[in-house]
């Protein structure tokens, strides 16, 4: 998770 | 019936370009001029370029994934995972959609461009020229909207990506979505897609050629290159 920061906040983002 | 509703809506809500509004352009291509300024491009700049149309792609692809019943259900390893393999696949089964087979041109920042405009991507040429191949091949099965919709999501789950957690998840997921493009297919008499669709290892092998040349790439040029590629793509492919 921590190599893929970006995904991984992309994929918290609501959904939006 | 449920899913397949999800399926299309989810595909719908996230499309990044309409296909009426690419059927309405599809001939609106570039002039001569504006092919050679792009070929005078440095080829940090196009691939730049490029890797910015691909990202701006990708995130369309994740918001879809996220729309998908059943994804956000998964653990997030998993999650991350799929997306990492199959977000650019997803992309490239998309591009038919954008891909004029008639004269063999793709819509990229805001015209239908043929393969020479990215001529100066150097060595990435043959990778172009796969690409536009596997977009014409897959044109020729004039797929409908909510077939790419599943296409897509089938692309996307797939158990049988490595460092899956819980496979057996996402294959329960994987076969809801294929009985769902099964009975649309019946619904639409359009049984015949799923022999004449390629190999999944066509995608697989346009995917790694892409990273090869972007290895290449960086062998070719000072670290400091890649620092002006969007971060996404860098956490993707390099």
């Amino acid at each position: 998770q921590e190599k893929h920061r970006i995904l991984h906040k992309l994929l918290q983002n609501g959904n939006s | 019936e449920q899913l397949t509703q999800n399926v299309l809506k989810s595909y719908h809500e996230t499309c990044q370009l309409r296909a009426e509004d690419l059927q309405r352009r599809r001939w609106d291509t570039f002039s001569r001029e504006e092919i050679c300024a792009y070929q005078k491009k440095s080829m940090e700049e196009m691939w730049q370029r490029c890797a910015g149309r691909i990202t701006e792609a990708i995130q369309h692809v994740v918001e879809f994934a996220k729309r998908l019943h059943g994804f956000m259900e998964l653990c997030q390893n998993d999650q991350i995972v799929l997306l990492k393999a199959g977000a650019m696949e997803v992309v490239l089964v998309h591009m038919c959609r954008a891909f004029n087979a008639d004269n063999r041109t793709v819509f990229f920042e805001g015209k239908y461009a043929s393969a020479e405009l990215f001529r100066s991507l150097g060595r990435a040429e043959d990778l172009i020229g796969s690409i536009f191949d596997f977009a014409q091949s897959l044109c020729a099965l004039q797929c409908s909207e909510p077939e790419v919709a599943f296409l897509s999501a089938l692309v996307l789950v797939n158990a049988s990506r490595p460092w899956l957690q819980e496979p057996v998840k996402v294959s329960r997921l994987r076969r809801r979505l294929e009985l769902g493009f099964q009975l649309l297919l019946r619904r639409t008499r359009r049984e015949g897609l799923l022999d004449r669709l390629p190999p999944q290892g066509r995608l697989r092998a346009l995917c790694s050629q892409h990273v090869e040349q972007l290895q290449a790439l960086r062998r070719r040029h000072p670290p400091a290159l890649l620092d002006a590629f969007p971060p996404l793509y860098r956490e993707l492919f390099a």
